[in-house]
C-alpha cells in the first residue's frame, strides 16, 4: 500500500503530541514531524505494516541521525590538548536560574581532577545571596582554589583574575560559574557577553533543566545569539524527566549535549548518549 | 501557521460574518496550540478544549450576544475558573494568630527566594515574620538565607549541623519566642524519584505541622509539572502555589497543571530576583499572559 496524505495526518498529529509530552518545543516538534511525513509521501510500503510504526521508526531514524551529525566534545581530552600545548582551558558556564550551573561547574571539576588534570574556579556570580559561600564549600569539598571577590564585584574581573591565577601557577582548567539569568534581560545578556570578552572562554556550556518546556527552545536560541554556546549539560535528568529540551536545545544551537545531570552527587554527570535520549522520548 | 497568535486567531474568529461550528473549532485548534505553548499538559489540554468546544457550541447565546463572543467568553472564564476564578485566596491571617509556612518544591524552583520575599510582603503588611532555614543539604544554603533575612530585617534561624527536623521544631519555638507572627521554613529541593528526600519532607510536615504547606513552581517548567505536584500533594498536602520566574518569558502553564492536580490555588507569583518581586496572584492576568 502508499502512504497517502489521509493516512499519514492522524499519525503525524499523534506524534506531534508524543514530543510535545516529552517536553520537545511546540515548533521544533512540528518541523520534525512535518519533515519525515513529508518525505514518506507516496512510499510504498507492505500490506501488512502498520503506518504508525513505519513513520515512528522514520521519526527515530530522523532524530538520531540529527543528534549524530552534531559534532562532540570530550572535554577531558580537549583539556589534556591543552595541557599538552602548555596553555589552558578556559570553561564559562552560563544558563537560567537554578537550573544547576554551580554544581555542574563542581561535577565537571571532579571529572577533571580525577583525569589529573588541575584545576581552579571562578565565582563570576557576585550578584546572588550565598553563591560565594555556596562555590566554596564545592571548592574546599574537591581540594581546588576558589577565585573570588566581594558581593557586588565585576565578575568580568572575577573570571580575568581566574585566568591570570592559572597562568601564574601552572594550573590547567579554569572553571567559571556564572550568576543565573533569564534570556529576556537584556542588562544581564549584555553581562554575560562582557565576561565572555574579557575571559575568552575556551568553551561556553549552557546549563538547562531537564524538566524544562517550550523554553529551552527560546533559551537556547537567545544564549546562543548574546555568546554562542559550544555545548550543552542538561541536568536533573533523574528527576522521571522524558528530556525533550535535549531536542528544542540541539535544533536551536547545533551544538552538542555533553553530559546529562542524572543527581545531586559529583559523580551524577552521564555522558550523552543519543540512544538512550530517544527510548526515553518517543512512544 | 504556527506563527499565529492566539490574539490574531479571536481577530479573525470575529472577522467572520458567522461564528459557524468551522470557525469554533478552528478557534479551539489555535487554543490548543497556545496553551501547549504555554506548557499546559497535553492531556489537560484536550481535556479543557473538548469542554470549550462543547459549552461554546451548546450554550444558549443570549439576546444581544452573538455566538462567537459566547464562545470566547466560555474560553476566557473556564480558564479563570480553573485557577479559582473569584475566590480570594487566603493572604492575610488575623494578627494575633502565629502561623507556620513551609516551602517545598523542586531543586532551583525558587523556594529561598521566595522565602525572602514572603517574609518581607508579610514585614510590611505590619505582620513579624522569621526566617527557618531547614534545608540541611545543599551547599552554602544557611548562608543564602541568612544573608536575605538580613536584607529583609528580619529574625533568622539556623544550624549548620543537624537534622531538619530537629532545626525546623528548634527555630519555631526560638521565633516564636521572639514575638514572631508568620514563620516561614525554607527546605531543600527535591523531587518525585528521590524517595529519601520525599520521605524526609512528609517526616517535616507531621512534625511541624505547619499551617499551610507551599509547593513552588518554576515557570519555565514543562509537561512534567504535572506529575510533580502530585507526588508533592501525595507526601504533603500542598495548600498553596507559588509560581516564580514570571519575568520571563515562560507563561507558566505547568503551574496551571499543578493547580489542577493538586486542587490547590496560586497566591503568589515571583516576577524577579529582588525581595520585592512578589505579586499576589490574579487569575484574570495569568490567563491573558497564557493565551498570548
Ligand atoms: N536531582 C538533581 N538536582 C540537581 C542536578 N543539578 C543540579 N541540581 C540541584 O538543583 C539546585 C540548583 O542547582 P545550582 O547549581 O545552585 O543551580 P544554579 O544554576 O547555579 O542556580 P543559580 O546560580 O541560582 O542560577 C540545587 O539544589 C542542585 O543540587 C541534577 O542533575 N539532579
Ligand atoms: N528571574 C527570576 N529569578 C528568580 C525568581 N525566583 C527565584 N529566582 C532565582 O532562581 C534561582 C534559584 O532560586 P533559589 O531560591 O536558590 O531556589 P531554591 O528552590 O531554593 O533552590 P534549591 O534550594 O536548590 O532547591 C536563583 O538564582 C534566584 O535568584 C524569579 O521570580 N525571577
Ligand atoms: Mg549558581
Ligand atoms: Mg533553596
Amino acid at each position: 500500500k502508499e502512504l497517502d496524505e489521509e493516512s499519514l495526518s492522524s499519525v503525524s498529529e499523534r506524534l506531534r503530541l508524543a514530543l510535545i509530552e516529552s517536553d520537545v518545543a511546540l515548533p521544533v516538534a512540528f518541523e520534525i514531524v512535518d519533515n519525515v511525513v513529508s518525505s514518506l509521501k507516496g512510499v510504498r510500503i507492505g500490506r501488512t505494516e502498520g503506518v504508525y510504526q513505519v513513520v515512528l521508526r522514520s521519526l527515530r531514524e530522523t532524530l538520531y541521525k540529527m543528534l549524530s551529525s552534531i559534532q562532540q566534545v570530550d572535554l577531558v581530552s580537549e583539556a589534556m590538548k591543552r595541557r599538552k600545548e602548555g596553555r589552558i582551558f578556559t570553561v564559562m558556564f552560563v544558563g537560567p536560574n537554578g537550573h544547576g550551573k554551580t554544581l555542574t561547574v563542581a561535577k565537571i571539576a571532579n571529572l577533571l581532577l580525577k583525569n589529573n588534570l588541575s584545576v581552579v574556579l571562578a565565582c563570576s556570580d557576585t550578584f546572588r545571596a550565598g553563591a560565594e559561600e555556596q562555590l566554596e564549600v564545592h571548592a574546599t569539598r574537591l581540594g581546588v582554589k576558589l577565585i573570588r571577590h566581594r558581593y557586588g564585584a565585576d565578575p568580568a574581573a572575577v573570571a580575568y583574575d581566574a585566568v591570570i591565577h592559572a597562568l601564574a601557577r601552572g594550573v590547567t582548567c579554569v572553571l567559571i560559574d556564572t550568576a543565573g539569568r533569564l534570556q529576556t534581560d537584556k542588562g544581564l545578556m549584555d553581562e554575560l557577553r562582557k565576561i565572555a570578552r574579557v575571559a575568552k572562554p575556551d568553551l561556553k556550556v549552557l546549563v538547562v533543566d531537564a524538566l524544562t518546556g517550550n523554553d529551552a527552545y527560546d533559551m537556547a536560541i537567545k544564549f546562543n545569539e548574546a555568546i554562542g554556546i559550544d555545548a550543552t549539560v542538561l541536568t536533573k535528568v533523574d528527576a522521571d524527566v522524558k528530556g525533550g529540551a535535549a531536542i528544542s536545545i540541539s535544533v536551536a544551537t547545533r551544538k552538542p549535549i555533553i553530559y546529562f545531570g542524572t543527581g545531586q552527587g559529583y559523580d551524577d554527570l552521564k555522558p550523552f548518549d543519543a540512544q538512550w535520549l530517544l527510548d526515553r522520548i518517543l512512544p | 501557521k504556527l506563527g499565529t497568535s492566539l490574539r490574531e486567531a479571536i481577530k479573525k474568529f470575529l472577522g467572520r460574518p458567522v461564528a459557524d461550528e468551522l470557525a469554533v473549532k478552528e478557534l479551539i485548534r489555535d487554543v490548543q496550540r497556545a496553551l501547549l505553548l504555554a506548557d499546559v499538559n497535553v492531556e489537560l489540554v484536550l481535556k479543557i478544549t473538548q469542554l470549550i468546544e462543547e459549552r461554546a457550541l451548546k450554550e444558549p447565546v443570549p439576546s444581544g450576544f452573538t455566538r462567537r463572543e459566547v464562545t470566547l467568553k466560555v474560553l476566557y472564564e473556564s480558564l479563570v475558573e480553573l485557577l479559582g476564578g473569584e475566590k480570594q485566596p487566603k493572604i492575610l491571617y488575623p494578627a494575633n494568630e502565629s502561623i507556620t509556612l513551609m516551602l517545598v518544591g523542586v531543586q532551583g524552583s525558587g523556594k529561598t527566594t521566595t522565602a525572602a520575599k514572603l517574609a518581607w510582603f508579610y514585614k510590611s503588611r505590619g505582620y513579624r515574620p522569621g526566617i527557618v532555614c531547614a534545608d540541611t543539604f545543599r551547599p552554602g544554603a544557611y548562608d543564602q538565607l541568612k544573608q536575605l533575612a538580613l536584607s529583609v530585617g528580619v529574625p533568622f534561624y539556623g544550624e549548620r549541623t543537624g537534622t531538619s527536623t530537629e532545626i525546623a521544631l528548634r527555630g519555631i519555638n526560638e521565633l516564636k519566642k521572639m514575638g514572631c507572627n508568620v514563620i516561614i521554613i525554607d527546605t531543600a529541593g527535591r523531587h518525585k524519584s528521590e524517595s529519601t528526600l520525599m520521605e524526609e519532607m512528609k517526616l517535616l510536615s507531621e512534625v511541624i505541622k505547619p499551617s499551610e504547606v507551599i509547593l513552588v513552581v518554576d515557570a519555565t517548567i514543562g509537561q512534567q509539572a504535572k506529575v510533580q505536584a502530585e507526588a508533592f500533594n501525595n507526601a504533603t498536602k500542598i495548600g498553596s502555589i507559588i509560581v516564580t520566574k514570571l519575568d520571563g518569558a515562560a507563561k507558566g502553564g505547568g503551574a496551571l497543571s499543578a493547580v489542577v492536580a493538586t486542587g490547590a490555588q496560586i497566591k503568589f507569583i515571583g516576577i524577579g530576583e529582588k525581595i520585592d518581586e512578589l505579586e499576589i496572584f490574579d487569575p484574570p492576568s495569568f490567563v491573558s499572559r497564557l493565551l498570548g
